[in-house]
């Protein structure tokens, strides 16, 4: 199927399984064609399935699983457009691709949330004009106003999740906010924030856990708190 | 174009495997 295909469906109010079946086969689209296809599938491609998520993330249907497969299968397409330089350009100049990525962190939802810290993880250490990590902690923080709840709140509920995958993509955000931070005092404050929030108890427990994944992570968040000890 | 590819998967390779951080450390 072209591109145009994919986004005149996009455009065709599909719902549940048809909306499912359209976004697979969308996302196996994205990741083996040229970047030329990407390219035609373009902005406009990226709003359909920005507004789509927006959509889906807000709406209270009868078959809220339908809804949540939908969402998550969203955000792998967009983990597809985005790698590639054309369509990572693309999502950083969208307003909303950050702060809707925000909103899938949902603990309730542990697949599509390890998808969405690891892609706000890979996005806040890019090498950029603009300091994206600050736009990620920015959106964490609105999003978190919203819900008048702890803007770590969410990240520590997945660090207390059972699936192991999800406390390491929590921990991989964490350091990538923690270390792109240029100040000392930014560093420190986010750290501290997190620990008082209750990471410090949850750290005890994941330190337990032999996991690959977990233990650099947690190597990464130990060597950054030494050197900042020490700076200090 | 094919060195235009595959962006997301080195970064997050770099991220899993502690590399992005490394760079970072003084």
């Amino acid at each position: 199927k072209s591109a145009m295909m994919y986004i005149q469906e996009l455009k065709s109010d599909y719902r549940d399984t048809q909306l499912l079946s359209c976004l697979e086969s969308l996302r196996v689209s994205l990741n083996n064609n040229p970047v030329s296809w990407v390219q035609n599938f373009g902005d406009e491609g990226l709003a359909l399935l920005l507004n789509l998520l927006r959509r889906l993330q807000e709406e209270k249907d009868e078959y809220p699983m339908m809804g949540v497969k939908c969402q998550h299968e969203i955000i792998r397409c967009l983990k597809a457009f985005m790698n590639n330089k054309y369509g990572l350009k693309s999502m950083l100049e969208s307003d909303e691709g950050i702060p809707l990525l925000v909103r899938a962190i949902n603990p309730r939802v542990p697949h599509m949330m390890v998808d969405a810290v690891k892609l706000l993880s890979a996005i806040s250490i890019l090498e950029h004009p603009e300091n994206l990590h600050e736009r990620v902690l920015e959106a964490i923080t609105e999003e978190a106003e919203k819900r008048d709840i702890e803007r770590f709140q969410p990240l520590l509920a997945g660090m207390n999740n059972h699936n192991i995958a999800l406390k390491g993509g929590c921990m991989q955000l964490i350091n990538a906010l923690i270390s792109r931070g240029e100040e000392l005092d930014f560093r420190i404050h986010i750290r501290s924030e997190l620990l008082r929030l209750g990471l410090r108890e949850q750290l005890t427990e994941v330190r337990k856990i032999e996991n690959e994944e977990l233990r650099v992570q947690l190597t990464v968040f130990d060597e950054q708190a030494e050197d900042d000890s020490e700076d200090l | 174009e094919n060195d235009e590819t595959g962006v997301m998967d080195s970064l997050l390779e770099a991220l899993q495997s502690g590399a992005a951080f490394r760079d970072r450390r003084k």
